[in-house]
């Protein structure tokens, strides 16, 4: 598999964090199927490009990234 | 726009505040002033009205903190969240909280946040709203530097705080002498003043600031630019915006400066390259470039840089072909072919608009591609084109969009 860089590694992480903040995103932690959290993470991608009226991919790519890092609210966008 | 689940809202039309300390990037009389328009700015719409303590427990509490504050919300250092606040109920609702690490101003530079337009938003939470997905909205979760002067709240806001309490009281008629002077509320504790938030009362003699907006179904409504953006379509006249979504019924009433704050009103032209998320608009002999509220850096230029002689002075409507990635533009009677793939203008242009475009006999002031069709505007008038064929299709008003 391709080696992922530091700075995406980052990127995720910082994805991660947002979407639990404003997207009601729960990792589980000591999930033993790490493609079902991957799922589980696009699906909240794409609800927060829907929101934004972006292109809904379910994928980080750099305009969700841009989105992401834009100074806001700390209140959630979608609450449970 | 949005409220909290079960629509929280406060039970009362008086709801007091309290400062209960300050940023040092701010002269305390700033930080006060703009809360104060903060809160008028929802007051002016609602029955609602703010009174100011001093001291003792009010209904919304404001703070300045940074990092872990007592709540389970801890800010994150400069940039990222700037601020949040509680949705109506006792002790922490309705609470409001500044993240001290960012830098608060009450200018609307690109140096700082502007706390009268984040304390708006703010309090639009501890009113009971929460956020909105329509871009340009005061809800919409993500800061935008806007010209604060004269700034009105959008319509998707005022229609999201009405649902929760409805319009202002009828405006009383119009005093034949001053009202008597504000009696002290019953509710202010003796030892503290308060001060009651005048309310804006529109009045039938308040002079307009700007023309009025035309009517959206007036026969005779003609548009200065037309363009698509991120999937919407926003038709442009003087300094107002008509802005027709997929994303919600009706049509949307906005100003340009509410998105652009920094750009005049009065565009000649506009249109989009969606592939580049980019939206070009035409005043004057000079064009700016927008991706979504920013403005690109390096703008204005003018508007020779894309090829047109020095003898053109402005142009009249811009029209990009998605599929062709050519952009139509228009200058009188002629009209130019450019090639946004090469940046250059197609050669053998100008052509005059009536050797090609049948039906179109004259000045094009709008023009927009939409669902593969080119509809080009004159005046009331609007005529749907299929650009392949140049052939014209129907004639409709221009306002048709507008489901009159």
């Amino acid at each position: 598999f391709p080696m992922v860089s530091e700075k995406e590694k980052e990127d995720m992480q910082f994805a991660k964090k947002y979407l639990e903040n404003f997207y009601d995103f729960k990792e589980e932690k000591n999930s033993l199927f790490k493609s079902k959290n991957l799922n589980h993470m696009a699906e909240k991608v794409r609800e927060m490009q829907s929101f934004f009226g972006l292109e809904v991919t379910g994928e980080l790519n750099r305009k969700t990234l841009d989105m992401m890092k834009q100074p806001r609210c700390g209140i959630p966008d979608i609450r449970a | 726009y949005s409220t909290f689940p079960q629509s929280p809202k406060w039970r009362k039309e008086d709801v007091t505040y309290r400062i209960l300390n300050y940023t040092p990037d701010m002269l305390q009389a700033d930080v006060d002033e703009a809360i104060a328009k903060a809160f008028q700015l929802w007051s002016s719409v609602t029955p609602l009205r703010f009174t100011r303590l001093y001291s003792g427990q009010a209904d919304i509490m404001i703070s300045f903190a940074s990092g872990f504050h007592g709540d389970f919300y801890s800010f994150d250092g400069p940039g990222g969240t700037l601020a949040h606040a509680y949705p109506p109920s006792s002790g922490i609702g309705g609470d409001a909280h500044f993240d001290e690490d960012e830098n608060w101003t009450k200018f609307t530079t690109y140096s700082g946040y502007n706390l009268f337009l984040v304390a708006a938003h703010e309090l639009g939470h501890s009113l009971g709203l929460g956020h909105s997905n329509v871009f340009g909205a005061l809800m919409y979760p993500i800061y935008m530097a806007t010209d604060t002067r004269d700034y009105r709240l959008p319509q998707d806001d005022i229609d999201g705080i009405q649902a929760l309490y409805g319009p202002p009281r009828e405006s009383p008629v119009l005093p034949t002498k001053a009202f008597p002077p504000q009696e002290p509320t019953e509710t202010t504790p003796a030892e503290a003043p308060t001060e009651m938030l005048p309310r804006e009362e529109p009045t039938a003699m308040t002079p307009s600031k700007t023309p009025a907006r035309p009517e959206d179904c007036d026969p005779h409504l003609t548009f200065d630019a037309i363009t698509t953006l991120r999937g919407e379509i926003l038709f442009f006249k003087g300094s107002y915006v008509w802005r027709r979504s997929p994303y919600f019924s009706g049509i949307e009433h906005d100003t340009i400066s509410s998105f652009w704050p920094s750009l005049a009103p009065g565009f000649d032209a506009a249109y989009e390259i969606d592939k580049k998320d980019r939206v070009l608009f035409f005043k004057d002999d000079q064009y700016w470039a927008v991706s979504g509220y920013n403005i690109e850096p390096g703008f204005p230029r003018p508007i020779q840089n894309l090829g047109f002689p020095t003898s053109v002075r402005k142009i009249d409507a811009a029209v990009h072909d998605q599929k062709t990635k050519k952009t139509y533009f228009f200058a009188g009677n002629k009209y130019w072919s450019f090639n946004e793939n090469t940046q250059s203008m197609e050669r053998g242009y100008p052509r005059k608009i009536t050797s090609d475009f049948q039906g179109i006999g004259h000045r094009v002031d709008a023009a927009l591609q939409n669902n593969g069709l080119f509809y080009f505007f004159h005046e009331s008038n609007q005529y749907e084109v299929d650009i392949k064929s140049k052939k014209l299709i129907r004639t409709m008003k221009s306002n048709s969009w507008f489901n009159c």
